[in-house]
């Protein structure tokens, strides 16, 4: 569901190129769990960033669903991902000054759903994630770890058929982690196919297959 | 150094009464290294900000170097902060359109440096965290572990007596955040005492005590 073929990535600081993927050839079949490892720094975000289609490439071929995604505009960007891919951010990226409830109902807002069922589908998502009961909160109402599920349950609500996820227990104590990563084992079960960054072991363990980044390649796949 | 008693500390969101800690007591002594752990949600951010003169609390005693931190305005926090504390964010914090090397410079702005010495330092405690290469970075020029490294460094930059950080290898690989750990180690040892939120239980393995918070109470103290 989603190929990517010699890839590479650079950015510009004023007169510095900065190379982060250096020709990155990755495959992840639909249906897979697939976790991304590497050190800090080591271009896991750009990449993601870049099979989410929120940032573009400079060489290589990426495929989403056999089509091939280069350089576009936002708006059909923003189609594509609103269709196909829903995002974990590594800094959530929640609305301020809308409810968790709104924030998560948001993505179903361009399914044409009335706003009842919206609503009742936002609850059930924040239930499935532990918080129902701050449903009403804001985000800076919201511990770290908290904020973090409002946005896991953003990223699942309208059903996309892949779910990118940057960290998505970087700020969850062990307990909480399990059960996140319990609902990603149920929707990965239906059919969902899943690519989490991780820097935990434990948590790369209970996906199908890790992928090493180093250097701007991919070093090893499990 | 710290001392709390009885500490009580409860939110208020429209009508609801939202009691997060329900008798905290507490003490930390000069030099010591003591981590706080407990589920999301638990109240350990809420914790370490009255701690950090950030936010105040409704019943009990904190004692900060023996004297009694009240409600006070924020010119007097904002003057006892600069003073004595060292605060890591969980969300980092950092000032969006100054480079890395300027952010880390700032808490010595107020402590009467040349802007020669400022840069020279915050150069030099960028380095100790591995981050001398992106001194001239914007924030959203630097990755999740990268933003959590610079806002470490400007914790320490001004030898505060105390630094309070909150899940600070949150976002860093496990090599990144044994070299975090090492520097939090090199300047315990040298006097500064630290209060470490974490939910990874190796990094709270290296610290001297590890408290546990739960129901807003703390539950035990290892
Ligand atoms: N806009 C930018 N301009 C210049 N360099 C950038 C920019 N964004 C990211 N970088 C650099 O690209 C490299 C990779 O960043 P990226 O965010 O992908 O790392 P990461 O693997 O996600 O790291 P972490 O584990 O710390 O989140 C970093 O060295 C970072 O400094
Ligand atoms: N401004 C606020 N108004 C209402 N409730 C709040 C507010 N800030 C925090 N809370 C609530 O207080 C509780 C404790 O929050 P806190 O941020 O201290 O938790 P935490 O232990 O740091 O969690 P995490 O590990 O997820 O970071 C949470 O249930 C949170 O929803
Ligand atoms: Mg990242
Ligand atoms: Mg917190």
């Amino acid at each position: 569901i989603l190929s990517l073929k010699n890839v590479y990535k650079t950015y510009l600081q004023g007169k510095n190129h900065i190379p982060v993927l250096r020709g990155i050839t990755l495959t992840v079949r639909a249906g897979e769990m697939v976790s991304i490892m590497g050190s800090s720094g080591s271009g896991k975000s750009t990449l993601l960033n870049i099979i989410g289609l929120l940032d573009d490439y400079d060489q290589g071929e990426y495929l989403l669903n056999g089509t091939l995604m280069g350089k576009m505009n936002e708006s059909k960007a923003a189609r594509l991902r609103n269709r196909h891919l829903g995002f974990v951010f590594q800094s959530f990226h929640l609305i301020g000054f809308k409810t968790a409830l709104e924030n998560v109902a948001l993505p179903l807002f361009f399914q044409k759903i009335s706003r009842k069922k919206r609503n009742q589908k936002a609850m059930e998502y924040l239930d499935r994630l532990g918080m129902a009961q701050w449903a009403n909160h804001l985000p800076n109402e919201l511990s770290g770890g908290q904020k973090q599920r409002v946005a896991i349950a953003r990223a699942m609500i309208a059903d996309p058929s892949v779910i990118l996820a940057d960290e998505p227990t970087g700020a969850l104590d062990s307990t909480t982690s399990l059960e996140v990563m319990k609902v990603f084992k149920e929707i990965n079960a239906q059919g969902i196919t899943l690519v989490v960054i991780t820097h935990e072991r434990d948590i790369a363990a209970m996906t199908d297959r890790i992928v090493f980044l180093q250097d701007g390649v991919i070093q090893t796949d499990e």
